[in-house]
């Protein structure tokens, strides 16, 4: 049958859903392999922040949304981990291939990698939901207030940080639909057009480092 | 619709990004 906005919507949703059907929510054997390759194994600490961020975005998410939501927000926090988990082993085959080692010990104990990486799932679980409610004709929906940069203040991320796993994220999902990638796409645009800027960003203190640091690049010249 | 343009070269990965490399 033709595809209505609406039908495309429930479409993605399906989509999304048959996709994860397969990924627990837990790290799968071979990511658990990898966890034990680390010089420090970072399994419990893993485990342990994916139960603290749950407990805050469900929280949130009734928040937001309605107190009668919180079991709902527990289901859209369960496809994100395990988008989460699934991207993450992605990623680590595709750096193992490219670096040519097995021992991700710093990546796999970097916090702020951990947060961005289940930020950037649960955005994309957020906005394949929000985007049904928007084609539902129901923009007054709760879940419309889910819109990105919702996500950052949920886990205090700093909008820098979540630009950083965007480019990786697309490359190692490649079952992401064009929507999505436009989606992802924009929210790249909105970080570096404003939320970058704002007064707390990391991005002055690191301009200030690379100043520190002197340029390495010997500045253009100006045209003639 | 926008067609995604990819900006890391083939040198930079996410380890790179996050200091872990």
């Amino acid at each position: 049958p033709p595809q209505t906005p609406i039908r495309a919507a429930m479409h993605s949703i399906q989509q999304l859903r048959g996709e994860l059907t397969s990924n627990s929510d837990r790290p799968s054997g071979i990511l658990m392999v990898y966890f034990r390759n680390c010089t420090v194994d970072p399994s419990e600490d893993i485990m342990k922040r994916v139960e603290q961020l749950s407990q805050i975005f469900s929280q949130k998410f009734a928040q937001a949304v309605g107190q009668r939501c919180e079991g709902l927000g527990k289901k859209r926090f369960t496809l994100g981990v395990q988008l989460y988990y699934k991207v993450m082993e992605s990623m680590l085959k595709s750096e193992e291939k490219r670096l040519s080692v097995q021992n991700f010990s710093k990546l796999l104990n970097n916090a702020t990698f951990h947060t961005s990486l289940l930020g950037c799932s649960l955005e994309v679980v957020l906005a394949t939901y929000v985007g049904y409610s928007l084609k539902n004709g129901s923009s007054e929906s709760p879940e419309t207030n889910l819109c990105f940069p919702w996500i950052l203040d949920v886990f205090q991320l700093h909008a820098f940080d979540f630009y950083k796993v965007i480019e990786s994220f697309i490359k190692a999902e490649p079952t992401l639909k064009h929507d999505m990638i436009e989606h992802l796409w924009r929210c790249e645009q909105q970080i570096m057009e404003s939320i970058a800027w704002k007064s707390d960003s990391l991005l002055f203190e690191l301009l200030k480092q690379c100043r520190e640091d002197g340029p390495e690049e010997q500045a253009e010249p100006p045209a003639t | 619709t926008q067609d995604y343009h990819f900006g890391l070269e083939d040198h930079e990965g996410i380890s790179e990004l996050f200091d872990c490399d």
